[in-house]
Formats: C-alpha cells, sequence, structure tokens
C-alpha cells in the first residue's frame, strides 16, 4: 500500500508544472524515504531530478517500494480539478496498474477521486557524481527568470561569466546583443533579494537558453534559485521545495564546433 | 556551438 498526503494541492501542482515542459512522461520512485523522479528530457541534454521526502507529506506510507510510470498530460489533466487549497492524496496498492488522486476540499464537504493508468517505462537512470563546483551563485529565482526570459529574445545561447565580482549573463543573435551583469550584493537585511557568489575559480560556460527557460517554470516552488558551475561539466539549476525536498536541473554545456 | 547530450557527462546505472 502506497498512501502520501499533502495539505495543499498547489505544491504538487507547481511541482507538476516545473517538470512537465521537459518530461512527457515520468517514473516516481516511492519508498519509505520519499518519492523521487530523475528523467532526461526527450533530446537527452538536460536532467530532472526531484526529491520529495517523506517527512514532508502530511501523512506517508509506504509499504513496499513501487515505480509509478506516468503521462505528465494526464497527471496535468487531474490536478487541474483539484483546488489549490485541497488537501491530495496519492494512493496506489501494491503491484497495482493505476494511481489515485483522491481531493478533500478545505470543509470536507466535496471529495473526488480520479484514477489514472500507470506506464510501464523503461527508463535509465544515470549516477550522477559529487563535484566540488568552482562557482555558486544564489540569486532570487524571480530574478533568473526575468534574465533568461529577456536575454532569450536575441540568441539561442547564453553565456553565463562568474567571477568574485559578480555574474555576467550574455547573449548575442542577428539583433545585436545583451548582457546582464548582477554584482554580488551585502544585502543582510533582505537576505531572500541578495546575490551571493561562493568562488573557487571564475567559471564561464555556454548554455542553451530554451532549456534554461523551461528550468525557470520552477520559479513559484521557491524564492531562490542556486546556480552551480564548473568548467566542462553540466550546470545544476536547484529550486529548494520548503520543507519537501527539491527540483534540480542538470544541463550539458555547449562546447565550440 | 555544438551542444552534446548529458550523458556524455553522466554514466548510465
Amino acid at each position: 500500500m502506497f498512501e502520501a498526503r499533502l495539505t495543499s494541492a498547489a505544491t504538487l501542482k507547481k511541482v507538476l508544472e516545473a517538470v512537465k515542459e521537459l518530461l512527457n512522461e515520468a517514473s516516481f520512485d516511492c519508498s519509505d524515504s520519499g518519492i523521487q523522479l530523475q528523467a532526461m528530457d526527450n533530446s537527452h541534454v538536460s536532467l530532472v531530478s526531484l526529491t520529495l521526502r517523506s517527512d514532508g507529506f502530511d501523512k506517508y506510507r509506504c509499504d513496499r517500494s513501487l515505480t509509478m510510470g506516468m503521462n505528465l498530460a494526464s497527471m496535468s489533466k487531474i490536478l487541474k480539478c483539484a483546488n489549490n487549497d485541497d488537501t491530495v492524496t496519492i494512493k496506489a496498492q501494491d503491484d497495482a496498474d493505476t494511481v489515485t488522486f483522491v481531493f478533500e476540499s478545505k470543509k470536507q464537504e466535496k471529495i473526488s477521486d480520479y484514477e489514472m493508468k500507470l506506464m510501464n517505462l523503461d527508463q535509465e537512470h544515470l549516477g550522477i557524481p559529487e563535484t566540488d563546483f568552482s562557482c555558486v551563485i544564489r540569486m532570487p529565482s524571480v530574478e533568473f527568470a526575468r534574465i533568461v526570459r529577456d536575454l532569450a529574445q536575441f540568441g539561442e545561447t547564453v553565456l553565463i561569466c562568474c567571477t568574485k565580482e559578480g555574474v555576467k549573463f550574455s547573449v548575442s543573435g542577428d539583433v545585436g546583443s545583451a548582457n546582464v551583469k548582477l554584482a554580488q550584493t551585502n544585502n543582510f537585511d533582505k537576505e531572500e533579494e541578495s546575490v551571493s557568489i561562493e568562488m573557487q575559480e571564475p567559471v564561464s560556460l555556454s548554455f542553451a537558453c530554451q532549456y534554461l527557460i523551461s528550468f525557470t517554470k520552477a520559479t513559484p516552488l521557491s524564492p531562490r534559485v542556486q546556480l552551480s558551475m564548473s568548467s566542462n561539466v553540466p550546470l545544476v539549476v536547484e529550486y529548494e521545495i520548503a520543507e519537501l525536498g527539491y527540483i534540480r536541473y542538470y544541463l550539458a554545456p555547449k562546447i565550440e564546433d | 556551438m555544438f551542444q552534446p547530450a548529458i550523458t556524455s557527462f553522466f554514466t548510465r546505472k
């Protein structure tokens, strides 16, 4: 028996929004410790890694580990039927070929359930090596989304250069070029608005804008985003999900032809 | 520029 309950369907809706642009379907691996998802996008350029810890749920029970392959468009249709403040419970029997989503309104006057067929997905898991990153940038997630959206208008590739002074995002294309520089702030009063940089050595890497835009669909999950970079390894874009877990996106850097 | 796959950085389990 698997059962996981969240008092706010809004969180699950946001999690789904954060992955469904990159993934058509995904396997949710459920165990005692929580729910995990690891999947590459269709073109195998980026990787999504989601962890929802069991202790972050309002109720969590997983008698036997199970993998639930879900079509994310179908899951999205179902979650649209929930109000943000509904309680949501995800249920499945051991070895089941369906999963059930139960939505309960705050006053319990409306209870709905939606059963969805599970899929057998042949998904391969990748081993992600531990990396000591040369640069770790933390900034407001809304600011990152804004920069990516603004610059993507002018080119397909963004160059991110990080030094101890700050981080520079640059794009060039047919129209011309654009640069956004963010200085490290010492804004101790408003930590949420600060830009902080931990740098071992400077890094310059190029990335496809379209993937960064997809990653920023996670912005509603967290006020902060963390970018971790080292030369010649994938960028990690991480959003913490308060008291529940995190979503990390890995993106292979572009290299010179 | 060339876009490599993520699998060229991470090993398959």
